[in-house]
């Protein structure tokens, strides 16, 4: 499950008008913008709605999340950008078609521990590497 | 369904929003989580009573402790780990367990799958026999440390300053006709009025359980008073599988990774 404002955002964007085909200029990205800026949101995944209580003991869920986002110029410290990012939105702006911009994803991930048991209900408890996003950013 | 928001500590707070998955997104979602977990299918348990025994209420002490170094808090087990509770017991991990958890990538609670009361004559001496299967773990994973652990109650007034002798066996080898061998890997003088778990080192018991399946013929424990006469689990306070769930006896293993895991693509 997801929080509801990205849907709000993505019918915002879609009604814009279409820029020129000179691509936009520097004063039309807003990244201080922090709505739209990359960043990390909400993602719940329940085991206890995919039907696993009898299996899985602990947790019931756990809160995965997402980065999404626009990195865009100028990149703002709070972006968490990478020095290569920075330079890559520069050149993005100089020649959109052919560089794209960096990507908002994922710079710090945790792991999680799941309780289960297994068939013979013996118990096993286990960490798993990467599984929530802990923060975001441009690369 | 409830609606619950994250804040940065990832406690969940009314106001987000969620659809329910389709019948095919759930069970895209379940393969996927289930590769990532290792596992070729949903496991099915048989959970007896619905409640949960001395294994998974150990476990589920471990994770606690590990959840709290992750600094995620366990979203909504205190009242589950209550519930599943049949009465009030001592706490079951220790910090030599805790210290074994730091060093491992996966700890395991095995259900016992024999337990036999035993007296043969002439000696007519009692003794319990227990059998866990640690064999089928995941592939990579090499043993760390395992113990055994029994509880013992506080025995009534006749018996209160009196010590009695326990003793853990490896079954070597048995014969049909005659006591097992057995290799002693523990003896330990109790006192009757002793209340707790009782903890057992077996860690290259374990190890030759899950490089030599055919060598697992379990454990066996037996008691003797001071004077050497044999005596019953009973009589001591030592609970076996007719004890209440969560005093019941079990072993645990601690498991660390000696290869890298490659998943498969879909």
């Amino acid at each position: 499950s997801t929080g509801g404002k990205r849907r709000q955002q993505n019918r915002n964007r879609s009604t814009q008008p279409q820029e020129g085909s000179r691509g936009p200029g520097p004063a039309d990205y807003n990244s201080s913008d922090q709505k739209t800026a990359c960043r990390r949101h909400e993602l719940y995944v329940s085991f206890s709605e995919l039907g696993w209580q009898d299996w899985i003991i602990a947790p019931e869920g756990y809160a995965a999340n997402y980065c999404d986002g626009e990195c865009s110029f100028p990149l703002n410290a709070h972006m968490n950008a990478t020095n290569h990012a920075i330079v890559q939105t520069l050149v993005h702006l100089m020649n959109p078609e052919n560089v794209p911009k960096p990507c908002c994803a994922p710079t710090k991930l945790h792991a999680i521990s799941v309780l289960y048991f297994d068939d013979n209900s013996n118990v096993i408890l286990k960490k798993y590497k990467n599984m929530v996003v802990r923060a975001c950013g441009c690369h | 369904g409830s609606n619950y928001s994250l804040d940065g500590n990832n406690d969940v707070h009314p106001g987000f929003m969620h659809r329910r998955l389709r019948t095919h997104e759930k069970r895209e979602m379940q393969k996927e989580i289930l590769s990532i977990l290792g596992l070729p299918h949903r496991p099915r348990p048989h959970l007896s009573h619905g409640k949960y025994n001395s294994a998974p209420l150990f476990m589920l002490d471990l994770y606690n402790t590990m959840s709290g170094e992750e600094k995620s808090p366990v979203e909504g087990m205190a009242d589950r780990y209550q519930s599943m509770r049949t009465t009030q017991s001592p706490p079951l991990t220790t910090n030599q367990e805790t210290a074994f958890l730091n060093d491992a990538d996966m700890v395991m609670s095995f259900v016992n799958l024999v337990e036999h009361d035993r007296e043969l004559s002439p000696q007519r001496r009692h003794h319990k026999e227990f059998k866990f299967n640690p064999s089928q773990i995941p592939e990579g994973e090499a043993v760390t440390a395992a113990e055994f652990r029994l509880y013992k109650e506080c025995v009534s007034l006749a018996f209160h300053n009196d010590t009695f002798l326990l003793k853990v066996y490896q079954v070597l080898k048995e014969h049909p006709d005659r006591e097992a061998d057995l290799f002693l890997l523990e003896s330990r003088r109790l006192w009757a009025a002793q209340e707790g778990w009782l903890e057992f080192d077996i860690t290259a018991t374990s190890n030759l359980w899950v490089m030599s399946p055919v060598h697992n013929l379990g454990l066996q424990v037996s008691v003797e008073t001071s004077s050497g006469q044999s005596v019953s689990f009973k009589e001591v306070g030592l609970l076996g599988r007719a004890g209440p769930l969560e005093k019941q006896p079990f072993m645990v293993a601690f498991f660390k990774v000696s290869e890298v895991r490659v998943r498969a693509a879909r």
